[in-house]
């Protein structure tokens, strides 16, 4: 009954889950998006808020009841693979610290989540399945379009999920435990994204 | 990724690995999820990131008619650790019942984590599941089957013998610790703390099986189950139409 345990699938398995509950989101209308990226952005960095709204649609869901996102001119009626999609992410989004959630709404005022996607895409599709530590080069070029704020906050944020990056070389340390932390944080960029990108 | 975490991680890699042990995520629940405690599962969850298990403040006992209280979870073996964080490094297995692990970096050489293993006996598991019925009026319950919610009980953990005090060897630290993180209120949290302390039978992993309610007051927990399974015979959820908004 329990699948917790260790995981056994490779980066392209994740990215395709991630992108199928993406696609979910996508196909909600502008308006719909935009409530929900509004939504989020005020409960970003409210750890318990956010697990309360996480176990009420699960609820609604279980109980087929319906949720609808306030919105202008109208409310938007969520569909049920909408609302399976948002508490997807809702879950990557709890697993994220209060410290990263906030970092993710700076990120997302500074409209540098494209290049944070990338950075941990691109760590993470290298060495998903490594399970020794090590320190791998970076990229140059994946942070090169950062100023010293943004490369800080993005430092922060992907370290605090355990991906160390120095600035010296530049490189990474990879850390095997820090995987599932890291998971979570791809999926919530993914839909910060995905959400931002036509607001 | 918080000290614990790393330190739950790294258990369930080395006793189980690729297994279903679940490492616990937050040191201030450890004591919801001892053996009979009830646990939800998260509806929508992944392969990927875990933490699929939610506390609730009951246990099995809680929720059966008053009666004998069954025996305690049997130990079922103690573990040494050295340097958990590098146990994947060069963790080597000596004798059965002891890991002890070489590490090179991450905690301090002086930590050493002493675990046991804690089960429900399946004698006691039977023999309460004959004397002692399900409290049908108990609210949580009620409030479980209205919800549709399946229950899970903890089964099996690991927990420690001994309190230990965890260092972190101090790699990364303080560089997130900048002014510039002041308005947003990060620079406590951000900084990572450079040790934890565990208390003395704090639980680290733990196993879980379904809870299955039969009619009003009959239960069971099998060994096998699936996805499919529900703890509440379906059919009998209230499908009042509410609805809720988000913002």
């Amino acid at each position: 009954a329990s699948d917790v345990g260790e995981m056994h699938e490779d980066f392209k398995t994740l990215k395709e889950e991630v992108q199928r509950e993406t696609q979910e989101v996508e196909k909600l209308s502008p308006v719909g998006r935009s409530s929900l990226l509004t939504s989020l952005s005020h409960l970003l960095g409210k750890k318990k808020e956010l697990q309360d709204l996480e176990q009420t649609l699960e609820g609604a869901l279980d109980k087929g009841h319906e949720v609808t996102l306030e919105a202008l001119p109208k409310d938007v009626l969520l569909s049920k693979d909408a609302m399976d999609a948002i508490l997807y992410f809702l879950g990557a989004l709890t697993v994220l610290s209060e410290a990263q959630q906030k970092l993710l709404v700076k990120s997302l005022e500074k409209k540098i989540l494209p290049v944070q996607l990338k950075l941990v895409e691109s760590t993470m599709e290298k060495n998903f399945l490594q399970d020794k530590e090590g320190v791998f080069p970076l990229q140059p070029d994946l942070l090169s379009s950062l100023g010293e704020e943004e490369l800080i906050l993005t430092e922060a944020l992907v370290g605090l999920s355990g991906l160390e990056v120095q600035r010296s070389g530049p490189q990474y340390t990879w850390d095997p435990d820090t995987l599932p932390h890291l998971c979570a944080l791809y999926a919530g960029l993914s839909l910060l994204q995905l959400l931002s990108k036509n607001s | 990724m918080t000290m614990f975490e790393n330190v739950t991680r790294a258990l369930a890699r080395q006793l189980n690995p690729r297994g279903d042990l679940t490492p616990l995520d937050s040191l201030i629940d450890f004591k919801r999820f001892h053996p009979f405690c009830l646990v939800l599962r998260k509806r929508k969850s992944t392969l990927f990131w875990g933490a699929r298990y939610v506390h609730t403040d009951y246990t099995l006992l809680d929720v059966l008619e008053p009666g004998s209280s069954p025996s305690d979870p049997t130990d079922s073996g103690n573990f040494s650790f050295k340097n958990m964080l590098d146990a994947r490094v060069e963790g080597d297995v000596d004798v059965p019942k002891t890991v002890k692990v070489k590490g090179t970096a991450g905690l301090s050489r002086s930590s050493t984590l002493e675990v046991q293993t804690l089960s429900v006996a399946p004698t006691a598991l039977e023999n309460l599941h004959k004397e002692r019925k399900l409290s049908a009026d108990h609210p949580f319950l009620k409030e479980m089957r209205e919800r549709g919610e399946n229950l899970y009980v903890v089964m099996e953990v690991v927990e420690t013998l001994q309190e230990v005090t965890l260092e972190r060897a101090g790699k990364a630290e303080g560089c997130f610790s900048l002014p510039f993180f002041a308005p947003l209120g990060l620079q406590g949290s951000v900084n990572h703390k450079e040790a934890v302390t565990i208390p003395k039978g704090c639980v680290l992993a733990y196993r879980v099986r379904q809870l299955m309610v039969n009619g009003k007051d009959e239960w069971g927990i099998p060994h096998i189950c699936n996805d499919s399974m529900q703890t509440f015979p379906p059919g009998e959820k209230p499908g009042e139409g509410k609805f809720i908004l988000i913002q």
